[in-house]
């Protein structure tokens, strides 16, 4: 199906970004 | 616990959710924070696939005849977009200023909006696929339904010959979707209702047999017809049963006692 194969890039695009928001994060933690 | 109800719609989310929780957990401790890397580019890889999601969701409203989720998809869908707008507000932000608050604030919740568009955008699909299994076991009671016509031997194999295909396709469909559940308790109740669909299937045959037999012979119609009557109403009964259980998404609290 189109729309999960569009959910799962959105996502996959989603948890890539807030993962790099979380590991400039992290250091400080 | 599953938060999730499908194995797919977990498959999408579940990493997606977690990374979110990550960063509102670090958010709250680490209130400020360390300054933020340039994230131009993966809000920009998240703007592409938000237009993407846009356009086949758009496609598939359009394409499709179901008024619910032409009506439940384009909230979701706003969602998504409104929320991708605020990753990209937040992006532009950090880029004046990597310690930027209102930035952060952009940024978890411009994630979370798109988590839980996505979700209700998957939500909303699911539904509608569910709808479609339901119509199949609704046709499967309509030709239950007409049982009670069937009085010649003639109309029994016309009979078998119709309700076959359809009572095939709804055991393929829910078989199907009871594999798909994350919900043990949701999942065993559906195999147990359809075992018991299967297992009535030749008993129903067999007491319309007997009423078809009874009624050439004019000899113990009541009875007949009431074994009858009785096989399908299980059978019936069961088939709700079905329906219900298909259109449950809440979790059975027993279960994680």
């Amino acid at each position: 199906q189109q729309i999960l194969t569009a959910a799962q890039a959105i996502a996959a695009a989603t948890a890539a970004l807030v993962k790099s928001a979380s590991a400039a994060q992290r250091e400080l933690v | 616990m599953p938060v999730f109800h499908t194995k797919t719609i977990e498959s999408i989310l579940e990493p997606v959710a977690q990374q979110v929780s990550r960063l509102v957990i670090l958010h709250e401790e680490a209130e400020d924070g360390n300054a933020m890397p340039d994230l131009a580019h993966p809000v920009r890889a998240v703007k592409v696939a938000v237009d993407n999601l846009v356009r086949v969701g758009y496609d598939t409203i359009n394409s499709s005849e179901d008024q619910i989720l032409k009506q439940d998809m384009p909230p979701a869908l706003s969602r998504v977009e409104q929320s991708s707008v605020l990753l990209l507000q937040a992006s532009e932000l950090l880029r004046a200023d990597p310690y930027s608050g209102p930035a952060r604030k952009k940024l978890i919740e411009g994630s979370r909006g798109i988590l839980q568009g996505t979700s209700a955008l998957l939500l909303a699909f699911d539904e509608s696929e569910v709808r479609k299994i339901i119509r199949v076991c609704k046709n499967v009671l309509e030709y239950l339904a007409i049982t009670e016509v069937v009085d010649r031997m003639e109309d029994l194999v016309t009979y078998v010959k119709n309700l076959s295909p359809v009572l095939t396709k709804m055991t393929k469909e829910v078989d199907n979707r009871e594999k798909e559940l994350t919900h043990q308790v949701h999942r065993d109740m559906l195999v147990r209702s359809l075992e018991q669909v299967k297992n009535y299937t030749p008993v129903l045959i067999s007491g319309v047999k007997i009423f078809i037999t009874a009624k050439q012979t004019s000899q113990g119609i009541p009875d007949a017809q009431s074994g009858r009557d009785y096989i399908v109403k299980k059978m019936s009964d069961e088939i709700h049963e079905i329906i219900r259980v298909l259109q449950l998404t809440t979790y059975d609290e027993d279960e994680w006692d």
